[in-house]
């Protein structure tokens, strides 16, 4: 364990907690992608089934308990809680087109072709792509608020910081995982554009809004 | 000798 991954924990778990909070203070989850969140959520639940066959750490395991937790709870309140206040009108993004390709490609290109490989792939492949629906809907309204904002900086942050790691483990470990890197490196390249928006405009006080 | 893979990561 390397700084750079602690940290990488520790920002998706910041992030996790800063949506939950948001919609749980403002008793609201306009402008969020109910979407976005069920695919994080079945990121979550496909790829930490060895919950149930391997034990890592105590570490491992709580931060995954706590990943699936938090992200069930966070569909649980955008879909039944707080449901009249779910933005559905404006979150139009095709799902399919996400789980079907990623379902194909985790059964073409993975490491081991057996049911739990298979399905820790596709976790890998569908999480880099599962917040377009979130950035799909930022651009169909044009604008997101502030915490918003904050919640994809973190999970941003928390990609990019698990590149570093990679380089890390790569050169001092000798530890290489071309499938999650590649698919790292696609969902940070994602966060690009959003994360320029941020620098220039929420980090000076506005609010993110696109032109027009 | 790379390793494949090794799930510690989350």
């Amino acid at each position: 364990m390397n700084i750079f991954r602690l940290a990488g924990d520790v920002s998706h778990l910041v992030a996790i907690i800063i949506l939950l909070l948001k919609i749980w203070k403002t008793r609201s989850c306009a402008g969020i992608s109910g979407k976005s969140q069920i695919l994080f959520a079945s990121v979550f639940v496909t790829r930490y089934l060895d919950l149930f066959t391997i034990f890592i750490s105590l570490y491992n395991s709580s931060m995954k308990i706590i990943y699936i937790s938090c992200s069930i709870a966070t569909v649980y309140l955008v879909y039944f809680k707080f449901k009249a206040t779910y933005d559905g009108n404006h979150d139009t993004f095709r799902v399919e087109f996400l789980v079907v390709p990623v379902g194909g490609l985790s059964f073409l290109v993975n490491h081991d072709f057996s049911p739990m490989e298979i399905l820790w792939t596709f976790s890998i492949y569908l999480e880099s792509v599962a917040i377009l629906p979130q950035l799909f809907m930022i651009s169909k309204t044009g604008e997101a608020e502030t915490i918003t904002t904050h919640y994809l900086f973190f999970l941003g942050l928390y990609r990019g910081l698990y590149l570093i790691n990679w380089i890390w483990r790569y050169y001092f470990e000798g530890f290489f995982d071309l499938i999650a890197i590649v698919a790292g490196l696609v969902q940070t390249v994602l966060y690009c554009d959003f994360f320029y928006l941020y620098v220039t405009k929420v980090l000076k006080g506005k609010k993110l809004s696109l032109p027009a | 000798q790379l390793i494949v893979k090794q799930k510690d990561e989350l």
